[in-house]
């Protein structure tokens, strides 16, 4: 495990823990899409099929089980919690997911490595979490302003992505290993889906103001 | 192999 991995998994985590926080603290949603939570859950899910197949280490599977737990108990607070999902913008969240899953499926059936059922779904879930975040970005400009612990949510959520980007070329050096053609482009895909965010982010860090996204 | 897909990322 080298920094930029650790780096990586310490902000996907965070960014859990910022939304986790934000729902239990205000009792509220306002700002998240469920579509985006949907996707996520699906993600890992799709991914993490290896839990019953492989074990690479506690580490791993700790972190599998807990962003597939809080991935689900999102979605399960934002249908059916009886506060929390009142405050749900059902209204601007109409981002049509389906259509990222049936792409990102379609796209896994013709680009992966083997064909078997395990590395199929491993691809599905990569293309899918690349574009997972699309229905979160729509949602937030659509409502332009955007409250501090959503903003930190996504910065975490998107800063993921390019730590992993580091360590893929770190490895790369460390190891003459390359990983996978899959992971590379997807994750440039994903974190370029950011790349707007992430200037708004810092110019709103930058100025000391509120983070407003253009519409 | 497995190791050399880095299996042992998340």
């Amino acid at each position: 495990m080298n920094i930029f991995r650790l780096a990586g998994d310490l902000t996907h985590l965070i960014s859990i823990l910022v939304l986790l926080l934000k729902i239990y603290a205000t009792k509220s949603c306002s700002g998240i899409s469920l579509k985006t939570q949907e996707l996520y859950a699906l993600v890992f899910l799709a991914r993490y099929l290896d839990l019953f197949t492989d074990f690479v280490s506690v580490y791993n599977t700790v972190m599998k089980l807990v962003f597939i737990g809080s991935s689900l108990a999102i979605v399960w607070c934002m249908r059916m919690h009886r506060i929390v999902k009142r405050s749900y913008n059902r209204e601007l969240d109409t981002f049509r997911h389906y259509f990222l899953v049936a792409g990102s499926f379609v796209l896994a059936l013709v680009v992966h490595e083997k064909f078997t059922l395990q590395e199929i779904f491993w691809a599905f879930s990569i293309y899918l979490e690349a574009v997972a975040i699309l229905p979160q970005l729509v949602l937030l400009q659509r409502s332009g302003n955007v409250d501090n612990l959503t903003g930190q949510y996504v910065f975490f959520l998107g800063a993921y992505r390019a730590f992993y980007i580091l360590n893929w070329i770190y490895r790369y050096f460390t190891e003459q290993r390359f990983g996978r053609w899959i992971s590379w482009i997807s994750g440039l895909v994903q974190t370029a889906l950011y790349a707007d965010f992430f200037y708004y982010y810092f110019m709103s860090w930058k100025n000391n103001a509120k983070l407003q996204l253009p519409a | 192999s497995p190791k050399e897909n880095f299996h042992d990322e998340l």
